[in-house]
């Protein structure tokens, strides 16, 4: 009901009321109320450096124009999980479809025993859960790591590319290991793997202190261990766009109880 | 009750309702007197205008639909109205102080999503379910 310089006509021709400071922020924290933040996220590195090429952000962003297609033809299409070798772009699956939530998460630590260290060779990664939205629970989710072509002398070769959860460490053994996924593939092959590690991120959202990471390795048909790297798999080294990362799908607890505002 | 008086039965038709006569998807319904129906209006919230393009990643702006008209018997001109509706504004009509008139709104929900960036630089999909007003009716 305001006049004057506080309104204004817009584009579609009705009267717009021009808000003030206080209804901003009041807009604002209702938005935010409802994504369910309690404040604005402030991220940490500069916007200009961070979307366009880097690899975790580049597949969110088809699996958002995947999930708005399928919510502006309303389908309810079930297809397989994401699972298997794959290209960068997801498909609209059912873990997408079923999901409220879906995280991608930053690799943060990347340890490696390389071709300097004794066999068998393997890679690290951590990633941090600590900001995952509460009153959820996980229904899959995936570890995504790009294959290049590597320095094999035969690419038609088998490799084993096994994945595992970080049960324990130890400081005088080895650390205790649990079997999440193993894929077979040819040596000369090149794009994403996709790996399923639900069974982890369940265990890490029960308690923080089980979050040790995964660990990866390679062997090849008769057993030898290979450096990760020396296959063509790419960590916190290789280009932004092909860079490791973590993806996990939530759906929303059906609690009745809501949080009053 | 006394039997009402026999009326000839309008001759029937498959002729589809007037287009203009969905509620929800075309500007400017009035009814016969001018009193603008229940329809969908939409109030578009720009995330640009909000300052958020530095961690909302997708969409730009939100589509705020909403239900706004009257619900006035005869709701002819309203025809995602429910049976009990229709009962209601008929009720209205005898007892407008007792009874109020049938509710203008949403009768299709439909989901939305927004992609964005927490403080750790995670990358949050976040789907909306029952969000977005598809049509609207009298209730």
């Amino acid at each position: 009901t305001g006049t004057g310089p506080r309104r204004r006509f817009h584009a579609a021709g009705f009267l717009q009321r021009r808000l003030s400071g206080g209804e901003r922020r009041e807009v604002q924290r209702e938005i935010l109320a409802v994504l369910g933040l309690p404040g604005r996220p402030r991220p940490r590195t500069p916007a200009a450096s961070r979307a366009p090429a880097a690899a975790a952000p580049l597949f969110m962003l088809e699996l958002y124009r995947a999930v708005a297609g399928e919510e502006e033809e309303e389908e309810e299409v079930s297809r397989p999980v994401l699972t298997g070798f794959s290209t960068q772009s997801p498909q609209p699956g059912s873990a997408v479809s079923r999901a409220d939530t879906v995280v991608s998460l930053v690799n943060m630590v990347e340890q490696d025993r390389d071709i300097f260290s004794p066999r068998p060779y393997w890679k690290e990664f951590r990633f941090d859960l600590t900001q995952v939205p509460a009153g959820e629970s996980v229904t899959a989710a995936e570890f995504r790591i790009y294959k290049a072509r590597g320095v094999t002398r035969h690419p038609n070769n088998t490799l084993h590319v096994s994945i595992y959860e970080i049960a324990a460490e130890h400081s005088n053994r080895e650390s205790d290991l649990f079997l999440l996924d193993v894929q077979d593939l040819r040596a000369g092959t090149e794009g994403w793997l996709v790996f399923d590690v639900t069974a982890a991120s369940n265990h890490w959202l029960v308690d923080r202190k089980y979050n040790l990471g995964l660990r990866l390795y390679v062997e090849t048909d008769d057993g030898h261990s290979i450096d990760p790297g020396s296959a063509g798999l790419l960590g916190r080294r290789g280009p932004r766009s092909k860079q490791p990362f973590m993806v996990t799908f939530f759906r929303a607890s059906p609690s009745p109880a809501r949080v009053s505002r | 009750a006394a039997k009402p008086p026999r009326r000839r039965q309008p001759k029937k038709t498959n002729d589809l309702p007037h287009p203009n006569k969905l509620p929800g998807i075309f500007d400017d319904v009035h009814a016969a007197d001018g009193r603008q129906v229940c329809r969908r209006h939409e109030l578009y919230v720009s995330f640009q205008d909000l300052g958020w393009l530095d961690w909302v990643i997708a969409p730009q702006g939100y589509s705020a639909y909403y239900c706004e008209g009257e619900c006035a018997f005869p709701l002819d001109s309203c025809m995602n109205a429910t049976n009990h509706a229709i009962l209601q504004s008929l009720v209205h009509l005898m007892k407008p102080e007792a009874v109020p008139k049938a509710c203008c709104a949403p009768t299709k929900l439909s989901a939305t999503s927004v992609l964005y960036y927490d403080s750790n630089n995670n990358v949050i999909l976040k789907k909306h379910r029952n969000m977005v007003v598809k049509s609207c009716g009298c209730h």
